[in-house]
């Protein structure tokens, strides 16, 4: 049975489909088979791995407007284990289209029941906004991972986001849990990320992940070369800490 | 007659608050009269200035859903010359409830009629998405000002945002143009921001401002103080650059 992780903040810029790529990279390079699913019509995840969205008939859009299976639309990507539902600009009228839709917010949840024991751990990228896009992936998920950028801005959104979450508990899906909060972008040279730190470990406690990714330049690079830090440079600060947060996830599964 | 000025890219933390906050001070500070009309659900121009949120009872919800008028939901800032109408947590439902509005896509053109003589600039801060209100502040406004963080994530989004602008002008609002790019967060340290300025440059010429915005952690700390960073520390390359920028904008009015 797989388990559904939406990753998703609507703050913008935080490091959600970074963490998507690389984590879900980390995850199958210890062995697991992953899904992403690129919800976001900005389609990043998709040109993160190098993926051509013009060519991508089959895509996510096609998925939730129930024109194609899920299976239809999968993509290899360049690592072992790792596969990938794309995204295209169809996908930024989906969200008006989907208003009026019957069932709106289960569209996604329903076309990944398809693939539920193909895949260990599927990760579904979300856009920057609490609109029906990530909404159905709230839906569709088990839990939901907040990657939160150790800036002033970034702090703001939370509580709109856990409301979100509780909302959607209550009226969509009572299995969605929070699975963490992630920071990232944390720049040992500024002040402001050790603050922001300890004001969310204060508040959440064990809620944050233990592990922190650090600002590495090598991150940002590695997507102009359609590649997963983890493939573009193994041995950066980047790569060491997505791969010691794969191994923070895998082994809190074999503890429950 | 004021000029107002929508800050709008869909890709998320590009500088879209900064750049608003900092940019409207400037110009402020340069005599003008200005109004930001904070348009992000999220709030976060409202908080760069110390504003408390959950006091705002007129704000630009109750203004778009026809409650109260523009005038009602200003507020004064600690900058002479600068109001601003806050941005609340009610605003998330704002872009659904627009959707079967009678015309949506003007309300807050016809809103901002009211203070055109009051105001020299008003600068719209966009939510990181192309909805709804995005397409309202591209209705109401004359210019769009598209801050662009130098790496490589933040080009992707660009054609689908000018795509976005094309179909508003071709059927809501017929005298919007492209006022600029402007390059955000820009680092010399990292060859990322060099490559990415010289292909924006190579594709839109004289399109992108001359002035660069610099990453300058003083930027991302006054926010945390409730100030633009030209309050928090004038001397800083980011306070600088924003003050350059103003001018070269000013520049260019007094061109035309
Ligand atoms: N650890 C890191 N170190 C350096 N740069 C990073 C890091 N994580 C992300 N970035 C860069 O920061 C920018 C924002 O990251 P990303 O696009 O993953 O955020 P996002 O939350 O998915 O954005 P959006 O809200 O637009 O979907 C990107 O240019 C990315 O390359
Ligand atoms: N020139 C700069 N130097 C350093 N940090 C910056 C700079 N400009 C913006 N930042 C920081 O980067 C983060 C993103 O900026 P900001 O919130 O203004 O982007 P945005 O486009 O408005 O984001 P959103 O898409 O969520 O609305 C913030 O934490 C901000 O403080
Ligand atoms: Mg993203
Ligand atoms: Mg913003």
């Amino acid at each position: 049975m797989s388990r559904i992780i939406a990753v998703s903040n609507q703050k913008g810029g935080v490091g959600k489909t970074t963490t998507t790529i690389n984590l879900a990279t980390a995850m199958a390079a210890c062995g697991s088979k992953v899904l992403i699913v690129d919800f976001d019509p900005q389609g990043n995840a998709t040109t993160g791995f190098g993926i051509d969205k013009t060519k991508c008939e089959k895509n996510v859009y096609a998925v939730i407007t129930e024109q194609c299976t899920v299976k239809e639309a999968i993509y290899h990507t360049d690592v072992p284990g790792l596969d990938i539902v794309p995204s295209t600009v169809h996908l930024s009228g989906g969200e008006i289209e989907l208003v009026s839709a019957i069932a709106r917010e289960y569209r996604l949840k329903n076309a990944l029941a398809e693939v539920a024991d193909v895949y260990d751990y599927v990760f579904v990228d979300c856009p920057p906004s609490l609109g029906l896009l990530t909404i159905n992936a709230l839906t569709a998920a088990q839990q939901v991972m907040v990657p939160l950028q150790t800036e002033f801005f970034a702090m703001e959104g939370i509580s709109q986001l856990f409301r979100t979450i509780e909302l959607v508990k209550r009226s969509l899906n009572p299995n969605l849990e929070l699975m963490g909060v992630l920071l990232t972008m944390y720049d040992r040279r500024n002040n402001l990320s050790g603050l922001v730190e300890a004001d969310v470990r204060g508040h959440l406690g064990r809620k944050v992940f233990n592990t922190v990714i650090p600002r590495n330049v090598r991150v940002s690079e590695a997507p102009s070369h359609g590649k997963p830090v983890l493939l573009y440079d193994v041995h950066c600060p980047g790569s060491r800490a997505y791969m010691s947060l794969a191994a923070e996830i895998l082994k809190t599964k074999a503890e429950v």
